[in-house]
């Protein structure tokens, strides 16, 4: 019945919230490396520090879904030991001046390669969960 | 790796420096991202996502200063519960409400309460409108202007001194909220209430929302309606609600 819809959708639902969460923190390296690169090329002229806010804000262009969202974590593991774990918690911001162009071209390759794999994968959540949405809704449907 | 950066809450906890600071606050600045990136839910075009994201740096800021490392909590737990604060907090600190649209929406707050109080039901649109002196067509008008404020922008003008936002609130009272934990029994039983006393197509809106998730288009394909209207009857909702609130 309507309770099994909303129970698998519940499922979906975390797997998307977690998969988007890791996704905006790929986001996040990425946009703050590709900001080091250009400061390092002379493109940009402020600090790391100062450009936080543009750096790491959407577009304003950007359209919402118009869902109602809280930022919930999903379960974090204390120790990791998935690649997206590796990742995230390596070195790389935290020890910028020590790692030269190469590293950082590195670095951001394997971000940007995992990230292509989450938004990959996120999607095809989110349409497994906007099926059972549709679902649920359509119970609700005055026709 | 993972130990760089514990050894960098290590040597930042005992030096206190700006430097290690600074590397802590650039390592966890994708949180902000993501906390700014679901907060600013509807917010107008006079709220730059910049702004919510350097509003929620003094958040992480904050919770890097504050954060003991060896208390065994994870860090993004307890920083993401700051972000979210210190935008809401300086969202409602801002006076980018208009005015205009703050006093209607005290207007129609009175209304609905004084109507509400008379009728002992929510008055519907035309009742409203009348009382008001207002054709409906102008009424709706004034929802459309309140809810183009964004949900942030109805707790804002309408519960500016809660702690929680009232979307939240009602997520919670209907079991469906980030933590059923942070209401207090007694207003989440009011609340609870107050929701279903409000008129089927009302507390249906507030269902699909906050409890089955449904995106306001979605909402709108359920009952026939332009997404726009969804967001008038939510924000009329609300208001309704948070009369029996605070009744
Ligand atoms: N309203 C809304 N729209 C969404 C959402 N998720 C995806 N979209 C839309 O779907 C497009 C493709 O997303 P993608 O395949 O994940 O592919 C994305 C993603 O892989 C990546 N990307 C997105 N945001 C960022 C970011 O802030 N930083 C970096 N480095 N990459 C990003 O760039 C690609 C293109 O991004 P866009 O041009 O923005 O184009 C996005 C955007 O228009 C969402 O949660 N809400
Ligand atoms: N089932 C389902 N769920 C969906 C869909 N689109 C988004 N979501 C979920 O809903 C949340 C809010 O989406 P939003 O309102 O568009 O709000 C988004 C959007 O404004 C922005 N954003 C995220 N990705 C992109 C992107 O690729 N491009 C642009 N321009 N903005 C993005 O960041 C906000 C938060 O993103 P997230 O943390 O990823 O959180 C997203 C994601 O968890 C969908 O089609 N189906």
């Amino acid at each position: 019945g309507i309770e099994d819809v909303r129970e698998r959708r519940a499922l979906s639902g975390d797997v998307e919230n977690e998969l988007s969460y890791y996704r905006r923190m790929l986001h996040g390296r990425m946009d703050l490396i590709r900001f080091e690169q250009r400061r390092r090329s002379g493109e940009e002229k402020r600090s790391l520090i100062e450009a936080l806010p543009s750096i790491l804000a959407d577009p304003e262009s950007g359209h919402r879904s118009g869902r109602y969202e809280v930022p919930d974590l999903p379960p974090l593991p204390d120790v990791g030991h998935r690649e997206i774990d590796h990742i995230l918690g390596d070195d790389v911001l935290i020890r910028l001046d020590a790692i030269d162009d190469a590293g950082l071209e590195s670095a951001l390759e394997a971000i940007q390669e995992i990230e292509a794999e989450i938004s990959e994968q996120r999607r095809q959540v989110q349409a497994v969960e906007d099926a059972f949405v549709e679902e649920l809704a359509a119970r609700y449907r005055v026709s | 790796p993972a130990d760089e950066v514990s050894s960098l809450w290590d040597r930042f906890k005992a030096t206190g420096e700006d430097r290690a600071r600074e590397a802590l606050i650039i390592q966890y600045s994708p949180l902000v991202k993501f906390v700014a990136g679901r907060v600013g839910v509807g917010l107008p075009r006079n709220v730059d996502q910049a702004d919510l994201v350097s509003y929620g740096i003094f958040g992480l800021i904050d919770a890097i200063d504050k954060f003991e490392p060896d208390r065994g909590f994870k860090f993004e737990t307890y920083a993401i519960n700051r972000i979210k604060g210190a935008i809401l907090d300086e969202l409602r600190a801002l006076d980018w409400v208009p005015r205009s649209v703050r006093a209607r929406a005290r207007e129609i707050e009175r209304s609905l309460a004084e109507l509400e109080h008379r009728l002992q039901r929510t008055p519907s649109d035309d009742e409203l409108a009348r009382h008001m002196g207002n054709s409906v067509d102008e009424l709706r008008d004034a929802l459309a202007e309140i809810s183009n404020l964004g949900i942030v922008a109805l707790d804002e003008v309408l519960a500016p001194d809660s702690s929680n936002s009232l979307g939240d609130m009602v997520a919670d009272s209907m079991g469906a909220g980030p933590e059923a934990a942070f209401q207090k029994e007694e207003t989440r039983r009011i609340l609870a209430d107050a929701i279903n006393r409000l008129p089927d197509r009302e507390r249906l809106v507030l269902t699909l929302y906050y409890y089955e998730g449904l995106t306001l288009a979605e909402i709108g394909d359920v009952l026939g309606v332009t997404e726009s209207r969804v967001c008038q009857i939510h924000a009329k909702s609300v208001m309704s609600l948070r009369n029996r609130m605070t009744e």
